[in-house]
This record gives C-alpha cells, sequence and structure tokens, in this order.
C-alpha cells in the first residue's frame, strides 16, 4: 500500500563532542504502510529513548533542521508532556502523530506539513508537527485543529504554534506562541 | 490530482495482518 509520500526517519543523539549536525543520522526511508510497520515494530519506542534523544519523521528532501528551506519560514505545532505522562501516553500521542503524516490526515493542507519530532527530555519530553509557512494561518489552524482533536486532547488543553524563527531566537525557556 | 488518504483504523489493520 504506497504511501502519498517518502517519508524518512532520523534520530538525534546528543553527543556534546561532536557538532550537533553530526548527532542527527538519518535512518532509513519508507513509501508504503508495509515498510512503516517493518520498521515502526523494528525500532525502540520513542519512551524508551535516554534523554537528550529525538526521532523525526520528515518528507523526503527536507532535513529535521530550522535551517532547511521548507522549515525557515515555518513553524510547529508544540505538545509539552510532563514527566510522568512519558510511560503513559507519549508512544500512543507519537504514534498517533506517526499515522496522522502518513497517512495523510490533513486533506488539502497536507502539502504544509513538513514532519514531526519528539523530544526526549529529562524535564519535559515534547511532541511537534512541523508546516512549512507559519504564515499560512488557514493551513495552520486546520492542522492544529485536526491534529488536535486525533492526539485526543481534551478542549481545554491549549497547544500553541511557534515559529522556528522564536525557537531559534528565545532568550526566556519558552518562545512565544503565536 | 489524486491523493493517498489512509484512516487510523486502516493502518492499524495492517499492523496486525501477516
Amino acid at each position: 500500500h504506497h504511501l502519498q509520500n517518502r517519508w524518512v526517519l532520523w534520530f538525534f543523539k546528543n553527543d556534546r563532542g561532536r557538532a550537533w549536525r553530526d548527532n542527527l543520522q538519518q535512518i532509513t526511508k519508507f513509501d508504503t504502510v508495509e515498510d512503516f510497520w517493518a520498521l515502526y515494530s523494528h525500532i525502540k519506542l520513542a519512551s524508551k529513548l535516554s534523554a537528550g534523544c529525538d526521532y523525526a519523521l520528515f518528507k523526503d528532501g527536507i532535513e529535521p533542521t530550522w535551517e532547511d528551506a521548507r522549515n525557515k519560514r515555518g513553524g510547529r505545532w508544540l505538545i509539552s508532556l510532563a514527566k510522568e505522562r512519558r510511560h503513559i501516553d507519549l508512544d500512543r500521542l507519537w504514534l498517533e502523530t506517526l499515522l496522522c503524516l502518513i497517512g495523510e490526515s490533513f486533506e488539502e493542507f497536507g502539502q504544509e506539513v513538513c514532519g514531526a519530532v519528539v523530544n526526549i527530555r529529562s524535564k519535559k519530553d515534547k511532541i511537534s508537527v512541523w508546516t512549512q509557512e507559519a504564515e499560512n494561518q488557514k493551513a495552520v489552524l486546520h492542522i492544529g485543529r485536526v491534529y488536535k482533536e486525533r492526539l485526543g486532547l481534551s478542549t481545554k488543553t491549549i497547544i500553541g504554534y511557534q515559529t522556528h524563527a522564536d525557537t531559534a531566537t528565545k532568550s526566556n525557556t519558552v518562545a512565544k506562541s503565536k | 490530482g489524486t491523493r493517498i488518504i489512509y484512516e487510523r483504523k486502516f493502518l492499524l489493520e495492517c499492523k496486525n495482518s501477516p
């Protein structure tokens, strides 16, 4: 069963001795449902990764970096998870995110989606969906609404969208949400 | 053009089929 897009799974392991970009590795590419499950069943669950590691799933041709041509004007819908939720919700929410991407759940705004990242950190884990144009409000809001619903988040849960530019230059710990 | 969309239910069923 072919997917609309070919996707690349990336892995990031924080090794302070090396340049940031060298810690980011392409694992493999896939463009069928069957290959997705073969990969997913083969790798460690996100909740089992050590602190400082990330998984990223991005469309082939887009790197999971702010600098990539298709990311630099974009931003991300950000889900922050308190530490105790790692072993309860993290894997379920990350898998649902992956299914939204490969299943093209954002309809006509799917082409605005670049990819998704899960950051495993000692304080707070984060899951985010990266979109290409932060100023494309219609697309950003549609993607956010569908995503929040798919994750089954309660209506009172607030999720924020941050431009990568803000995230990259944030002085305090929390970049402002648009 | 056409868009290839997979519902989550279908994707999860594919996971369990041999």
